[in-house]
């Protein structure tokens, strides 16, 4: 759920306008919209169901998540954005067909370990990283 | 078998794929894990259904290694995997005894199939582990065990035997043995054209030889000798363009 925006006093300096000071362009793109900001889903990939359990011993299946949602200017601090993000953003608001906006991706990637069965019944344990979403932010 | 991880959401969408893509979608979940292909193992006899002992000692690094899995940048990694990640274990092919016309056999020897060893993995150790049932006399006499890697046999004479191990334990002693081996994968890997043999040599400190499973029906399937090899995989080979 997106917060409500707060509304401040304007100040006489070269910062950029509050959302509320420019109505019509930031309220579209901050979340009135109803669009989620960029986080990290759900996502379970199942050995079980894709009938692996004949040679795989564990786990079962394990969550890997994925990253979705906007990364429109102003990025929130919950979206992990870096300021190269920050600032494509905010390009992309002046020129947007020029710049797109910055990508949801993941941030952080953990591994996943998994114990299986080759064809010659030896047993192998293997960790592969960069297979789990720890977090995701605007990039 | 579940490991570790939250379970799939309860009411969570499924869409239907089709068989090419169901296929598609495996092959490529397969080519992330690194394999070539499906495995296809044989599905043991029916008589065979208690645990393997490959398995048990398998799925016990299987949980050290996943509590590492969530932080790969944590502290230092659990002792027993040290840097591997990739553990591979075999269960011997062939087992022979060597007997000089004594009771006991002089002694015992197993022949493992490596094959199955992807090439360029980096060695990080190898053990050999057997199970040491206890002997009912004499249980405080003191047993040399030596292995050795059968680097050469000879139709005429002894093998060229290469020394890897020597450990010391009590006759009364029971549970699994486990033997550093790791020369012996390291040389192994450089030829790789044909099975591993390891052989054991029990001796007691008057240098009298001893027999090590008594019994000709040999040791159940879960304690059945298991060979180990743990690697520092090398990154994962260039997939090919979909």
């Amino acid at each position: 759920a997106l917060r409500p925006l707060k509304r401040r006093q304007p100040k006489r300096t070269n910062e950029l306008p509050q959302p509320n000071k420019l109505p019509g362009i930031f309220d579209a793109v901050h979340g009135s919209n109803g669009r989620q900001v960029c986080r990290r889903h759900e996502l379970y990939v199942s050995f079980r169901d894709l009938g692996w359990l004949d040679w795989v011993i564990a786990p079962q299946g394990y969550s890997a998540y994925y990253c979705e949602g906007e990364c429109s200017f102003p990025l929130d601090s919950c979206m992990n954005a870096t300021n190269h993000a920050i600032l494509q953003s905010l390009v992309h608001l002046m020129k947007p067909d020029a710049v797109p906006k910055a990508c949801c991706a993941p941030t952080k990637l953990s591994a996943t370990s998994v114990l299986y069965y080759d064809s010659s019944n030896n047993v192998i344990l293997r960790k592969h990283r960069n297979m789990v979403v720890k977090a995701c932010g605007c990039h | 078998g579940g490991g570790p991880g939250p379970r799939p959401p309860p009411g969570c969408p499924q869409r239907r794929l089709g068989a090419r893509e169901r296929r598609d979608m495996q092959r490529e979940i397969l080519a992330v894990l690194g394999l070539p292909g499906r495995p296809r193992p044989r599905a043991p006899p029916a008589a065979s259904r208690l645990p393997a002992s490959a398995p048990l000692f398998m799925l016990d690094l299987y949980r050290a290694m996943a509590s590492d899995d969530d932080d790969d940048d944590a502290g230092p990694p659990e002792r027993r995997l040290g840097r591997a990640d990739l553990v591979m274990s075999f269960v011997n092919m062939v087992e022979r005894d060597h007997a000089l016309g004594r009771q006991e056999p002089h002694w015992k020897e197993f022949l493992f199939d490596l094959t199955q060893i992807p090439a360029g993995e980096a060695v990080t150790a190898a053990e050999f582990r057997i199970y040491k049932e206890p002997s009912t006399q004499l249980v405080n006499r003191t047993l040399h065990v030596s292995t050795f890697q059968v680097v050469q046999e000879h139709s005429n004479r002894e093998s060229d035997l290469f020394f890897l191990d020597l450990q010391t334990l009590q006759a009364g002693d029971e549970g699994w043995l486990v033997l550093d081996v790791t020369a012996a994968g390291d040389r192994w890997l450089l030829s790789r054209h044909k099975d591993l043999g390891l052989r054991l040599y029990v001796e007691t400190e008057d240098g009298e030889a001893r027999g090590w499973a008594p019994g000709s029906s040999g040791p159940p399937r879960s304690r059945r000798p298991i060979h180990g090899h743990f690697f520092r995989a090398s990154p994962s080979p260039g997939r090919a363009p979909r």
